[in-house]
C-alpha cells in the first residue's frame, strides 16, 4: 500500500544540519495496525507528514499504492500530479496532527466538516456525517463551541472527528491520546480499533505504551532511523 | 498561601449553561506537592487558571497570602489592583500551559526569556538565566529554532522552561508531559520533585497516574467539583 525508500529530511539552519529522517526503509501493507514510538524530537511526527502526503522528503521515494508520489534524487525530482495528490489526502487518508491545527474562528462542526467540503458531499449529507463523528468522540454536546471554547482533550476529540468524518481507509494519528484522561484514551482507542477491525489501515504515533499494545506492529524510531520494527506477540 | 473558597465559573452558551466549575472550595499551604486529576472536560485547566491569576471567577472568593485577588458575589466585585497582581503573575507564579502558548513568531531561547523582560532582569542576567533553563530541559542544542522547527514534545519543554526561568516559588503546570516519551518525562518530573525539595509549591495536573505518583496530596475534579483530596500514602 506504501512504502518509503531511502528517505531522509534534513533541515539546513545556519551552520547545523539537522537529520530529522537520517534514510528510513519503510512498508505499510493493507489493513495493518502499526504503531510508532520513540524518544522526543527523534522524527516520528517527520514521518507521519511524509506518510501523510504532507511534506516531501530531502531524498528518496514514496510510492502509495505503486504509483510514485515523490521521487527525490540526484537525477532530480518526480511528483505526483496535484490533483492526484490532492485526492489521496482528502478521500483516502484521515490525519489527525499532534498540535490538533483546528481553525480557530470557527466551530467544533464546521472544523469537523471540513474535509466534507474539500471532498464535495452534498450539504444534507455534510451535517450527518459530521454529527456522527461528533458523537463517536463524545462531543455532541460541543458542537458549537469555538476551540477556545473547549477543554485541551475536547481540541483533541475534534482533530479525532475531523480525520475520521469522511471515512478514509488510512488513519495516521499523531499522539491522539496525549491529553486525555484513561477513560476517554479507551473510548477513543476502541474506535481505532473497530475502525481496523473493517477492513482499515490504522498507523498511530503514541509514547505511552499501553496504547502501542492496541497494534499488530511495533516500530520504533531513534535518530531518524528505524531502529526496531516487530510484530507485537500479543495480539 | 492560597484559599479559593466557593468557586464558581459559568459560561452562557445562547439556551445553554456550563458549569464549568460548580463550587470549588481548596487551600494551597507552602511547599505542597499536589496533583490533579479528572475527565477531559472537567474543570482542571479551569481551576489552574484561576489559581494562576489568569482567569476570574463567576463568584467566590481568591486570596493569595491573605490578600483577596478577587471576591465576586451579589454585593459586587473587589478585585487587587493591576501592579500587585502583574508581580504575582510574574514572579512568585510559572505557569506551563497545555497548549504551550508560545510566540510563533519569535526563537525559543526569546520565549523562553519572555518573563525575564517583564521582571526586568538585567539583560547579561536574562541570558544566563535563559541558558539554564534551556539546558534544564535537555534543549541547548534547540535554542534558535522557531515553534514550528521544533518536534511536539520540544515545544512542551519551551513552555516548561519558561514556567521555570524566572525561579518561581509556585508552579502550575497543566499536562507537562501530555506529549512526551517516558524518559523525557522522568527527566521533567526529576526537575518538578528537585524544585519541591527546594521549597517550592508544586500544581500538577495530568491524567498520567505515575506522573500523579510524584505529589504528596492528590486531587480528583469531577463535572466542576472536587470529588476527592487525599494525601498520597506512598510518599
Ligand atoms: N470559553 C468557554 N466557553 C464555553 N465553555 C467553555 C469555555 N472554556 C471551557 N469551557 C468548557 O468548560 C469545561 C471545563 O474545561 P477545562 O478546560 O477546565 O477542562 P479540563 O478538565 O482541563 O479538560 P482536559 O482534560 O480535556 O484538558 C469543558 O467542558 C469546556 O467545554
Ligand atoms: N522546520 C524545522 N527546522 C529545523 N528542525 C526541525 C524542523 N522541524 C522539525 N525539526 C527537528 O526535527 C527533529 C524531528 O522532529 P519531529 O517533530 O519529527 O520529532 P518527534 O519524534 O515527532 O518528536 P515528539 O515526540 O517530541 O513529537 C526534531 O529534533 C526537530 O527539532
Ligand atoms: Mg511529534
Ligand atoms: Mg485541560
Amino acid at each position: 500500500l506504501i512504502h518509503l525508500e531511502k528517505i531522509t529530511k534534513t533541515y539546513v539552519m545556519g551552520s547545523d544540519t539537522i537529520h530529522a529522517l537520517d534514510g528510513v526503509d519503510f512498508q505499510i501493507q493493507k489493513n495493518e495496525y502499526i504503531s510508532i514510538m520513540g524518544p522526543s524530537g527523534s522524527g516520528k511526527s517527520t514521518l507521519m507528514n511524509i506518510i501523510g502526503c504532507l511534506d516531501t522528503p530531502t531524498s528518496g521515494t514514496y510510492r502509495f499504492e505503486d504509483e510514485i508520489v515523490c521521487d527525490v534524487g540526484d537525477t532530480g525530482t518526480v511528483k505526483m500530479n496535484g490533483n492526484d495528490l490532492a485526492r489521496i489526502r482528502n478521500r483516502k487518508i484521515g490525519f489527525v496532527f499532534q498540535t490538533f491545527n483546528l481553525l480557530p474562528r470557527v466551530t467544533a462542526f464546521k472544523n469537523v466538516g471540513l474535509p466534507l467540503v474539500y471532498a464535495n458531499i452534498p450539504r444534507a449529507q455534510q451535517v450527518q456525517m459530521t454529527q456522527l463523528a461528533l458523537e463517536k468522540v463524545g462531543l455532541a454536546d460541543r458542537a458549537h463551541h469555538k476551540p477556545s471554547e473547549l477543554s485541551g482533550g475536547q481540541r483533541q476529540r475534534v482533530a479525532i472527528a475531523r480525520a475520521l468524518v469522511n471515512n478514509p481507509s488510512i488513519i495516521l494519528a499523531d499522539e491522539p491520546t496525549g491529553n486525555l484522561d484513561s477513560e476517554t484514551s479507551n473510548e477513543i482507542m476502541a474506535l481505532f480499533d473497530d475502525l481496523h477491525r473493517q477492513d482499515n489501515t490504522i498507523i498511530l504515533v503514541t509514547h505511552e505504551p499501553d496504547i502501542a499494545l492496541h497494534a499488530h506492529r511495533s516500530v520504533h524510531i531513534l535518530d531518524g532511523r528505524i531502529e526496531s520494527d516487530e510484530i507485537n506477540p500479543n495480539v
